[in-house]
């Protein structure tokens, strides 16, 4: 654990009686390697630093505790609070059906999330789901959607010769024709700087008025989370994320900046290719990860 | 970052969260610098140069490398095995690598290797058709290897003389599905000794720093023999590229630049270090 490398560190500091800003300066700088090793964004680990020093400064040094083991505490304790408390709930609609929207970069995990989503729902709150084909654009990505859906004995909606937006609208209205609780709409993957795409996904929302509107990311992300995130969440009022792909051995930062820059909480993360590998998000799982 | 001459600490403070944002990782960004300074200190940099074009220099050097764009076969096909984790790019990558060898005249066949996740083998299929390029397929949930195989036998038997075999996206610290990997290579051995001739990593620009342990994994299973860097046309630059030259001597042969056939390019470590400081 992340403590063992500031032991020799600390050493020096023992006649101390409070953490100041010297004696954590070392410990600090370890923290940010490991941070930024980890994947969360620079000005995310900065601004982190920032609020740990503060809240740091002062305390008494706990006896029988290195400066260092202290330290390290009120960064995890921080981590934890950072990354908010489990919350895997979807705002479920007063009438009507519930319409979900994911959206992301292309290869992300929404075609597959969106298929483990509607297992989940159907599962764990007998919900009737209908998925929606709204990706036009990726070859065969309509046939996938199709394909998970027979898997999870969801139905899959698409309608030809229309787009996205519309296509949306119609899903929704079918929805609410055939009594179906819930409408997940499969996106197609774009880039946060392609302004046509960002538009059509606008477009998608104002259409269709999702009750949940989720970033789809993918847990090797580095720091250009901190970009399209931000991109995303200005065009789009996200209400969640959902980080994919935990089942790698990546550690995982982009949480952390998720957290930080969209401030919306991780609703699920995936960690499998499997249809029942959709989690509710447990944030103390992924600080001892992220510290490394 | 504009032309200056000297180091100060707003200069290096400037750089060095240029490096960290294009995902090079804090110690090569720390050895970037402590070499910067030291070589500065040296007079190594002239006076008056701009420190910003010697670092670009350097790094272009660093990923500079005198290889080919595909290591081809001397004689009967040259057999390239394109890998990577789920979602990196590595099926729409074989279809614009089979699109810009027949513009070059060759006469390639893709293979349908992902017979695991839904629709890979139609995703393909599909990008065959617009290639115009020739596809070897078996049956989802079919055996991986045995796609591979006979990609490679009836290239031999068709006269193509290149084999781009697409896999199933796999997790590098997933043991039983890199193992399976590490069968296809041994499969394809069989049928052809010298093959594979290439194995290509397929990176995700967008990837942080585990993209060097991908590489590292892959390569000790596996063998890589060169890189994809993918996704280029968004705001991520790749800088993980430059570790991974560094610590497994991988070079990057191809940037993919769009999700279109066209969008492949040849590596080019100038454009791609002038895109890091941009
Ligand atoms: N191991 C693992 N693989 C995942 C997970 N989520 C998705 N995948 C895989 O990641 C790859 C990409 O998933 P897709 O669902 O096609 O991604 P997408 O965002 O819809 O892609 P585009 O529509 O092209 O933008 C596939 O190989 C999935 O099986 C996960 O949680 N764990
Ligand atoms: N913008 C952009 N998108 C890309 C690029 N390369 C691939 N993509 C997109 O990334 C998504 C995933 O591409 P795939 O080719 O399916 O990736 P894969 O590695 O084969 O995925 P799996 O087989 O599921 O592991 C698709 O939406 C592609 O269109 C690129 O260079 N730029
Ligand atoms: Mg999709
Ligand atoms: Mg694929």
């Amino acid at each position: 654990f992340i403590s063992e490398r500031f032991a020799s560190v600390f050493e020096r500091f023992r006649k101390q009686q409070n953490l100041t800003a010297d004696n954590i300066r070392e410990g600090l700088k370890e923290v940010r390697r490991a941070l930024l090793e980890a994947d969360v964004a620079v000005e995310v680990v900065r601004e982190f630093l920032q609020r740990v020093e503060s809240k740091a400064i002062g305390q008494q040094l706990i006896a029988g505790v290195t400066p260092a083991q202290q330290i390290v505490q009120v960064v995890h304790d921080e981590l934890i609070a950072l990354m908010g408390e489990p919350d895997s709930e979807l705002p479920w609609a007063s009438a009507g059906p519930t319409v979900i929207l994911l959206a992301g970069l292309q290869g992300s995990g929404k075609t597959t999330t969106a298929a483990k989503l509607a297992h989940l729902l159907q599962r764990q709150h007998q919900k009737r789901v209908l998925l929606v084909a709204a990706d036009l654009q990726r070859p065969a990505a309509i046939e996938q959607l199709k394909t998970l859906g027979q898997q999870v004995g969801c139905p899959v909606f698409h309608r030809e010769g229309l787009r996205p937006p519309e296509l949306c609208a119609q899903a929704v209205a079918a929805a609410r024709q055939g009594g179906q609780d819930v409408v997940i709409l499969d996106t197609a993957g774009r880039l946060h700087v392609d302004e046509a795409l960002m538009s059509e996904v606008a477009e998608v929302h104002a259409r269709t008025q999702p009750h949940a509107t989720l970033l789809v990311v993918d847990a090797m992300t580095g720091q250009d989370a901190v970009n399209s995130s931000k991109a995303f969440h200005q065009r789009l009022p996200l209400t969640g994320v959902i980080v994919t792909k935990l089942d790698g051995d990546a550690r995982g930062g982009v949480i952390v900046s998720l957290r930080h820059v969209v401030g919306r909480p991780i609703k699920f993360v995936g960690v499998s290719e499997k249809l029942d590998g959709l989690q509710p998000f447990h944030p103390d799982r992924y600080a001892r990860r992220i510290l490394g | 970052i504009g032309a200056r001459r000297t180091i100060d600490a707003a200069f290096l403070r400037e750089l060095e969260d240029t490096l960290l944002a294009a995902d090079i990782g804090v110690a090569k960004t720390e050895e970037i610098l402590a070499d910067l300074q030291r070589r500065y200190r040296a007079g190594e940099v002239a006076e008056g140069e701009d420190l910003l074009r010697f670092l670009k220099a350097s790094l272009r050097a660093e990923l500079a490398a005198e290889e080919q764009e595909l290591r081809f076969a001397a004689q009967g096909p040259t057999v390239v095995l394109v890998v990577g984790v789920n979602g990196a790019g590595k099926t729409t990558t074989v279809a614009k690598l089979a699109h810009r060898l027949r513009a070059i005249g060759r006469r390639p066949l893709v293979a349908a290797a992902d017979t695991y996740r839904a629709a890979a083998i139609e995703q393909l299929s599909v990008w065959a058709q617009r290639a115009r390029v020739e596809i070897v397929k078996g049956e989802p949930g079919g055996d991986a290897a045995a796609v591979a195989y006979d990609a490679v036998a009836a290239a031999q038997a068709r006269g193509c003389d290149t084999v781009l075999i697409d896999t199933a996206g796999r997790l590098h610290n997933k043991e039983h599905l890199m193992r399976e990997l590490e069968k296809m290579r041994r499969v394809i051995q069989k049928r052809l000794p010298e093959a594979p001739h290439d194995v290509l990593l397929v990176l995700d620009a967008t990837a942080g720093q585990n993209a060097v342990q991908q590489a590292k994994v892959f390569k000790e299973i596996i063998g890589v023999t060169g890189l994809v860097i993918t996704k280029l046309d968004g705001t991520a630059k790749g800088g993980v590229a430059i570790t991974v030259k560094r610590e497994l001597g991988l070079t990057v042969r191809y940037i993919g630049v769009g999700e279109g056939l066209d969008d492949l390019q040849p590596f080019d470590p100038d454009a791609f270090v002038e895109a890091i400081f941009a």
